[in-house]
């Protein structure tokens, strides 16, 4: 099963990008 | 129907979802997205504000009633009505679908893609080349799916169509004009949604991009 | 009452999600994991499968009456009741919230520390830390919701508790057990959870680790 799981699409940068969009808004947001 | 009030920043494609859904149902969606109502990154990590929505993300909904909702797709499906969710077990399941496939395949290689257009994120060639890669896969079989279909779900304008319609949308006016022309069922189906008066009474004017976004440092 | 059947490789926390939610409503499922019905890698590249899922994804559902989706929430949705859905607007819509967050807030950092410790990625000491971190705040937050609630949403179990379990399935097998004691709440609701028959039913025995697990190379 861990041959399986290591087909899966999974978005571990996820994190990344949120944090990313975050800043980027709240610097446009004052 | 529901009343209440949607905190987000401006232009948040996530927050539009639950205001087209307001639009279709006649929901009173009050959005506060700027000062004083609604600053982000202050009002979200005030005390007050974490007390109803833990993780200070936003859209958040709270009710008139004080009834508190965050994930956008909770309040796209809160502020709808039984149309928009699917009326059929099967419809509403095949909306659920399109709804995750939505955040599932769309949203990480579109981000991927666009982001480093915007200067949200540096540039990355080989992410950037896989993330165009993995949107023309989702829009191949997107495009399948719309040659016999005016809509994603049924025929009528689905909260599947409003979220991947969303989730497309700084694709669309950035990065996918040059595309456009190999997707011909996508791009008619998102013109026609974003023509609909609930969308357009929302997004304003949605200009498909004429030249293809690059790096913006 | 639905019927049809479930592809899927073996022990997908995926198809549990889907598996769970027919336990809860007595739909009648067959679940095809192993060969000949269907092998993965192979059944799932087929012509004949990606007629009816494009995208070739497991799990993927297809009813006797030729019904088919993929995307798991919505299978699980469809095989579930009305009680699992949420049997108000407002419970339907905090259903919707903790299926997204646990697709959002939990997958994501959650496989980012577990799939190194599986031999699944090269380990990553940053990467890990900040994953553990997230974890940890998604879990401050749950821990602080499930204070005075036995479920996440309701007096019941509901696909928001299933999607939830299932999304921390190998963090609780894996790595949590040393964090399990800063998070008692959640630790109750789990175990909870768990052990319910439906839950049972469909994942045997589940056993919180004793040790973290460490990079597997």
């Amino acid at each position: 099963s861990v041959d399986f799981l290591a087909q899966e699409k999974i978005w571990f940068d996820k994190a990344r990008y949120d944090q990313a969009e975050r800043c980027f808004y709240e610097r446009m947001n004052g | 129907m529901a009343a209440g009030t949607l905190y987000t920043y401006p232009d948040n494609w996530r927050a539009f979802k639950a205001q087209i859904a307001a639009q279709y149902s006649g929901a009173s969606l009050k959005v506060a997205s700027a000062a004083p109502a609604f600053t982000f990154g202050q009002t979200n990590r005030s005390p007050v504000f974490l007390k109803n929505f833990p993780l200070g993300k936003v859209p958040a909904y709270q009710g008139a009633d004080g009834f508190c909702l965050f994930e956008s797709n909770a309040i796209a499906h809160y502020l709808g009505n039984e149309e928009l969710r699917g009326a059929s077990p099967e419809a509403a399941a095949q909306v659920l679908q399109w709804v995750s496939f939505a955040d599932s395949e769309i949203i990480p290689p579109a981000s991927a893609w666009v982001f480093p257009t915007l200067g949200i994120m540096q540039f990355n060639k080989q992410a950037t080349e896989q993330a165009k890669e993995d949107v023309k896969k989702v829009l191949t079989m997107l495009n399948q799916h719309l040659n016999t279909r005016t809509f994603l779900v049924g025929e009528r304008v689905s909260l599947a169509d409003i979220a991947v319609v969303c989730s497309m949308l700084t694709l669309f006016c950035r990065s996918l004009s040059l595309l456009s022309a190999a997707f011909p069922n996508v791009t008619r189906w998102f013109v026609t949604c974003v023509n609909q008066p609930q969308f357009k009474a929302v997004l304003g004017e949605v200009k498909l991009c004429e030249k293809m976004a690059q790096f913006d440092a």
